[in-house]
């Protein structure tokens, strides 16, 4: 049964987005099936695969509000075992749509039900935000991975995504459990990252992956070229990074 | 009569509070008298000043949904010509209660009324959202400044922000202008740098500002200290950055 993780923090710029793509592509070297879904209105998982979000028949819109199956709107990518469930403009109307449904936090939960078995995880990408589409991803998943930039402002929002997955506990999903924290452009030379990443360290001791994510160009470069950095550049520091964390997200699935 | 700047981009993590931050103190340093107004539920320009969000009375969303007059709720910062109408957790639940409001997108012109003619400039420092929030921002605004990360996704958004400013041009403000584009963590050493300021240039030659905000450490420290780079290292090529932005808007006010 597929493991769903979203990937979410309501600070932007973090690394949500590049933590969504290249763990995924990652798990999916690794031979595990994977689909990332892009749940942010910007569609940047979707165009980091070079996908054209305006040659888009269906996306998760038409799967979260039109009744359309996610198995209508996967697109493959040049991974054999990542699959994408892309985003375009459309999905910017979604929120304002959802406040007036019933379930409007389990219609995610309910659109992946139909797709969950075919893949060993599924990567929720969220929006720089706690409004109704980040609440969904919280209710349909088993974990939530968050992706830290280790900058002062980023540090000071991490107490908002941790209070809104408890309330999400007592409200909607008691199973949702922390996958963990990672440390996101971590810059070896500055005092700033070393600084945030032990007050982090000190406050969440269990929480915090041992793999770092250093500050690499590959890693910001890579989106222009449609590409995860494995593919555009395997041996950079940020490819490797991922490849990491994705080692320890699959033994931590061992160990559960 | 206070000229109100919106500080935009849907985009998270861009420089939007950097800019509001450190564009507000270097124009109170000019002499101008500045209102800086924290729309984002993250409260970071309110932090940014070292200001306690948890410690307020009262903020911006007791003047936008509590009728609460906006000076009742003006901070002070080190700066004498610098004031700010803090945010704290409440906001969070802003956009939610405005959603059943008549006036629900001039709310915040309305609370601005009040104070305009107290200020030269007042910027207001959005979400990295195009919800109800910004749209308020858009809605008070005199003019919009993007603040652009050189970067793939970055750009990518662009696009998004100016066609929000048309439809509310459109629909609400005939007369919201955009006061400019600036390029924000400029890496001189990377090719992504300067390949996406040669793109924008080239897409918008008259609205690029000449001053460009180099990535410079002691912008991403300063918060940690509670005050603008200005005050933390005035000479800095941050602090240095902003001076030469605010001497920009204040010259092209002149113009006008
Ligand atoms: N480790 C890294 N090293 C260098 N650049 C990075 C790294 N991680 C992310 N970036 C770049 O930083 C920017 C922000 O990252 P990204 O878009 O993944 O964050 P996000 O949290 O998804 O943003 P948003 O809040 O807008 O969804 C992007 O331009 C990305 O390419
Ligand atoms: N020119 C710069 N050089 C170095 N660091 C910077 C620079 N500008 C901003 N930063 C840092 O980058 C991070 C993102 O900037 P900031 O928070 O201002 O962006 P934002 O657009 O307001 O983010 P959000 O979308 O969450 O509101 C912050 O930690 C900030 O300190
Ligand atoms: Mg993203
Ligand atoms: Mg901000």
């Amino acid at each position: 049964m597929g493991k769903i993780i979203a990937i979410a923090n309501q600070k932007g710029g973090v690394g949500k987005t590049t933590t969504a793509v290249n763990l995924g592509a990652s798990l999916a070297v690794a031979t595990k099936r994977t689909l990332l879904v892009d749940m942010d209105p910007q569609g940047n998982s979707t165009t980091g695969f070079g996908i054209d979000r305006d040659a888009l028949n269906k996306s998760i819109y038409d799967v979260m509000l039109e009744d359309c199956f996610a198995t209508e709107a996967l697109c493959a990518t040049e991974l054999p075992l990542l699959f994408l469930l892309p985003a375009n403009r459309d999905l910017v109307s979604a929120e304002l749509r959802l406040m007036d449904m019933e379930n409007r936090v389990e219609r995610l939960r309910n659109a992946l039900e139909t797709v969950k078995n075919r893949f060993d995880y599924i990567l929720l990408d969220c929006p720089p935000s706690l409004g109704l589409l980040t609440l969904n991803a919280l209710v349909a998943a088993d974990s939530l991975l968050v992706p830290l930039q280790c900058e002062y402002y980023a540090l000071e929002g991490l107490s908002a995504i941790l209070d809104t997955m408890k309330r999400v506990q007592d409200a909607y999903n008691p199973d949702l459990q922390l996958e963990g924290v990672v440390l996101c452009m971590y810059d070896a030379r500055s005092n700033l990252s070393a600084q945030v990443a032990e007050d982090v360290r000190d406050h969440f001791p269990e929480q915090v992956f041992r793999s770092v994510i250093p500050r690499n160009v590959r890693l910001s470069e890579s989106p222009s070229h449609g590409r995860p950095a494995l593919l555009y550049d395997p041996r950079s520091k940020g490819a490797q990074g991922y490849l990491g964390l994705a080692a320890e997200v699959m033994d931590r699935q061992k160990e559960s």
